[in-house]
């Protein structure tokens, strides 16, 4: 491990990972082959392109899908957060993620959107596929990104209940839903301020990610209901928007030794050689005149 | 340095310069230079959404022989210099390269559509030592 005192994720046992799973680690594009698997492991993924293959082999490679417009938008508001223009992570991120991965539902999820108008809650059934999740990224937080049009005034409060439920396959393949979750948000001073809506579901996700479960298929129900709670609320759907279906934004702490640890910057810091050391002063002895005469037999002692 | 000037023969005085240009720190001295490249020029904009532009430097430039102080370097620097010297010019003299780097931020997207936010050590050299 490097000398710079970090904490280095045991390399054995990332070789004693499963192929399969150093493959998901490692870009499984850039998958190299096994004579020189291990020198690269190390290397940024974004490097291991250059290491391994020219220019001439991105020409050939097949084109990536291209991301949702919106998510693009959303991450790329998140990089401007995050970084300087130059990239330089700026200091003031008082966290602890270096990875934020954001997904799209496949887009061949079935979408159960009943009639909003009577009333009827907005059911959608989303399918996220996690390859791209590496063994060492640990998830901190994830939340759904409902993104709305902010341009439909919200007239009064309005409160929005979110019930997740992950889908599990169980042996004949029968649909089960295993872990299920309600979260409340409340749109009306959401949506105002931007225009996404972030629903926290990280307690809901932790067990199938540690569980390094990577395809994620779940149900999620918005039921919003209009005015004070506590007088009759009516059951509609006060957004009037056609809620597209969320995307899945995980928040993650990348612990390969490629990647940027700020709080082992931090660590780093406090131990930085240049550092003038504290010179350790006498302890000054509150004996008075008796401890100024021990201090001068200290100062003869050091003379001599 | 004593020994030195015993040893040097009697010079004239408009050799001397010459005589001590040996001990001055060489033109090209070790230092961080500036590189500026695009993702564009290496066709990787399609899928590195940013930075637009990033400054990876590089240290270049010959190492002195008094490196202790201004490098900070090891002593085996010293000694492996001294080796080159006296005893067999196959040894390499010291190197100029980095000895500090910082972080880089980027966006990027990912096979499968998805995108990443990820921030890489050590991608920008910040200072250079001989060693």
């Amino acid at each position: 491990p490097r000398a710079r005192g970090r904490v280095v994720p045991d390399k054995l046992s990332g070789l004693l990972v499963a192929p399969e799973d150093t493959a998901r680690e490692l870009n499984p594009l850039l998958w190299l082959p096994t004579g020189v698997r291990h020198g690269y492991a190390l290397l940024p993924p974004l490097l291991k392109v250059l290491s391994d293959r020219g220019p001439q082999h991105w020409e050939s490679e097949a084109p990536r899908l291209q991301p949702d417009s919106r998510a693009l938008r959303y991450m790329k508001r998140l990089y401007k957060m995050f970084a300087t223009k130059e990239g330089i992570p700026k200091a003031n991120k008082s966290h602890l993620y270096n990875t934020v991965r954001l997904f799209t539902p496949c887009s061949e999820c079935k979408h159960l959107h009943r009639d909003l108008r009577k009333g009827d809650v907005h059911s959608v059934d989303l399918h996220f596929n996690l390859d791209r999740v590496a063994a060492l990224e640990h998830l901190l937080k994830s939340v759904l990104l409902y993104s709305f049009d902010t341009s439909v005034p919200i007239s009064s409060p309005v409160t929005c209940m979110c019930h997740l439920s992950a889908k599990e396959h169980d042996s004949s393949g029968q649909v089960c839903p295993s872990v299920s979750q309600s979260v409340a948000f409340s749109p009306h001073l959401e949506v105002r301020k931007r225009k996404w809506v972030e629903i926290d579901v990280t307690s809901f996700l932790q067990p199938l990610i540690a569980a390094h479960r990577r395809n994620i298929h779940m149900a999620v129900n918005v039921t919003c209901l209009v005015g004070d709670p506590r007088q009759n609320t009516k059951l509609e759907n006060p957004l009037h928007v056609a809620l597209v279906p969320p995307s899945l934004l995980l928040y993650l702490n990348d612990t390969s030794e490629q990647a940027y640890h700020r709080w082992n910057s931090l660590r780093h810091g406090r131990k930085n050689p240049q550092r003038p050391r504290q010179r350790n002063r006498p302890p000054v002895d509150p004996a008075g005149d008796k401890g100024n005469e021990s201090l001068q037999g200290k100062r003869a002692s050091r003379r001599r | 340095r004593d020994e030195t000037l015993r040893e040097a023969p009697a010079t004239p005085p408009h050799n001397l310069s010459e005589y001590f240009k040996q001990f001055l720190f060489p033109q090209d001295e070790c230092e961080l230079h500036n590189f500026r490249l695009s993702f564009r020029q290496l066709q990787w904009d399609k899928w590195i959404i940013a930075p637009h532009r990033y400054s990876p430097q590089y240290c270049k430039g010959d190492c002195p022989r008094a490196v202790g102080h201004r490098y900070g370097s090891p002593v085996h620097t010293m000694v492996q210099n001294i080796i080159y010297e006296k005893l067999d010019a196959s040894v390499p003299k010291p190197s100029c390269v980095p000895a500090e780097y910082s972080p880089l931020s980027v966006l990027t997207i990912e096979p499968d559509g998805s995108i990443a936010y990820k921030e890489y050590e050590d991608m920008i050299a910040t200072r250079c030592t001989c060693r």
